[in-house]
């Protein structure tokens, strides 16, 4: 997981 | 992904789906608050300003498309469908979107992740989807009645929410880099609003089973 998955979220 | 989150994401998409589905085909709304459909799809739009400027996967944009649709759909339908909108309880439904709105977005300005115009919105999205329903919380409580179709509707969110602190959970353990503390607590307090949620709707319906005995 990088930072960037956080906002992979709905 | 993973299976919290899917259950997650399904239930979530569920309860928008059963809702606009059932108004479609019963052409009735009785006991769903309009300020609560139109908070959230105010959450949606804010929410998903990404949708066309960052790519994470075709699961996600068709997700994100299908959320903007549907919810903007119900608001439609509730303001104006000519039989769904006769059936809307607007005298109960007094709860004042601004009140919600207003903290959510001066908190947004204040507590974010970068101070730009995408993240204070994304920020806003989540405080205010913690407290969208709270219109339709006051709304139950003075129609002190729930029919199947606001029960059902609550149960499948009730259990988008509590997947999704599962989903936070697993992935705070199995991703290093996964720390969200604006997703988190404000996930918390909404799933705690649920909980109050369910404690009227399980004494409304054994107050209702109670009524129905035979004397």
């Amino acid at each position: 997981g990088s930072p960037d998955s956080v906002k992979d979220e709905l | 992904m993973n299976i919290f989150r899917l259950a997650g994401d399904m239930t979530h998409l569920m309860s928008v789906l059963v809702l606009l589905l059932k108004i479609h085909t019963i052409k009735s709304c009785a006991g769903i608050s309009l300020k609560t459909q139109e908070l959230y799809a105010l959450v949606f739009a804010t929410r998903y300003l990404d949708i066309f400027t960052d790519f994470i996967s075709v699961y996600n944009t068709i997700m994100k498309l299908i959320f903007l649709g549907s919810s903007f759909s119900i608001v439609w339908y509730m303001r104006r469908h000519k039989l769904v909108r006769r059936s809307y309880d607007k005298e109960q439904d007094t709860f004042r979107h601004f009140f919600l709105v207003l903290p959510c977005l001066l908190l947004a300005l204040v507590m974010n992740e970068k101070f730009t115009f995408k993240e204070v919105m994304w920020a806003f999205s989540l405080y205010l989807e913690a407290v969208a329903i709270l219109p339709q919380l006051v709304l139950l409580q003075r129609t002190k009645n729930i029919d199947n179709l606001t029960g059902q509707y609550v149960f499948l969110l009730g259990a988008y929410r509590a997947f999704y602190i599962f989903n936070w959970i697993y992935r705070y353990f199995t991703e290093p880099h996964y720390v969200h503390w604006i997703t988190w607590i404000s996930g918390l307090v909404q799933t705690l609003l649920y909980a109050d949620f369910f404690y009227y709707y399980f004494n409304s319906w054994k107050n209702n089973v109670k009524l129905h005995l035979p004397a």
